[in-house]
């Protein structure tokens, strides 16, 4: 049996809707420790990597060892779309009932003595489990800026160029891009904003780099504004996959590892 | 995309 709630549906409908952006549908793994979520995009150029522990959901029961459901991540938005925000969301499973397997979820919104409830059920779907592991990287290059930023100049970017060149220097950023008909530059440099310190950013940049990247790709995990204002960027050099990181309370968060281009 | 490089060769090879 599994069953869980939450208090902020909102939330959860973020994560779902950030996966959406490069997944049709994928496995959920439930577990004791809580869910996870990990897929490919189409292309398999992005790799997504979703947690939420158990003790990031108000209440959360999990029995079994291990629990794989395919879920349609396009159905299960537009379900969460019809949670009011004010709502408590739950999802459950039964997994002895072997004629329809679905996932259920509830929403409910106190009224005083009573509750409203709106209730949907998912049919589930057999995905493949995936059988790539994101390998263990120590990360050696780190800047971390508010994703607000970071959306603006790939949003500004991608109106000139399908590919971004990002120079990471020891004091500064640079974020470029060049058509036939222009170029573009951005220059981003570390600063602590004592009043507010989520418009800081900081770098710790090792050792200096230049990595060309697709431009959409950027711009779609820059979307997550609503999981946490600042983005996480983990990289090693330009030949390893960087890792864009949106952490979230308890342990949680979504985060994407995607390749430098070869060559433009 | 012949020059975007796909995550999962990444991944087999680290």
């Amino acid at each position: 049996m599994l069953e869980c709630k939450l208090q902020e549906p909102k939330v959860f409908r973020s994560v779902v809707e950030a996966m959406s952006e490069h997944i049709k549908e994928c496995n959920f793994e439930f577990t004791r420790e809580g869910l996870k979520m990990q897929a490919l995009d189409s292309s398999h150029i992005a790799f997504t990597f979703v947690t939420l522990s158990a003790t990031w959901w108000n209440e959360y029961r999990c029995d079994d060892e291990a629990l794989l459901l395919g879920v349609n991540l396009e159905t299960l938005l537009k379900i969460l779309k019809c949670g009011p925000d004010n709502s408590l969301l739950a999802l459950s499973y039964e997994n002895d009932d072997d004629e329809v397997s679905e996932l259920k979820v509830k929403f409910e919104v106190d009224r005083g003595e009573k509750k409203d409830v709106a209730e949907f059920a998912l049919k589930l779907t057999h995905i493949d489990p995936m059988e790539e592991e994101v390998p263990e990287l120590t990360w050696t290059n780190e800047l971390e800026m508010p994703t607000q930023e970071l959306f603006r100049i790939a949003r500004d970017i991608s109106l000139f160029s399908e590919i971004m060149v990002l120079e990471f220097d020891k004091d500064k950023l640079r974020i470029s891009c060049s058509s036939k008909e222009s170029t573009a530059d951005y220059l981003v440099h570390p600063f602590e904003d004592s009043t507010n310190a989520s418009n800081s950013v900081r770098m710790n940049i090792e050792a200096p780099f230049k990595v060309s990247l697709t431009t959409h790709y950027v711009l779609s995990f820059a979307k997550n504004k609503n999981i946490n204002e600042r983005v996480v960027i983990k990289m090693i050099d330009a030949e390893t996959p960087l890792m864009f990181s949106f952490s979230m309370k308890e342990g949680s968060g979504i985060c994407y590892y995607i390749a430098g281009r070869l060559t433009d | 995309d012949a020059n975007q490089p796909s995550i999962t060769s990444f991944f087999s090879k680290l």
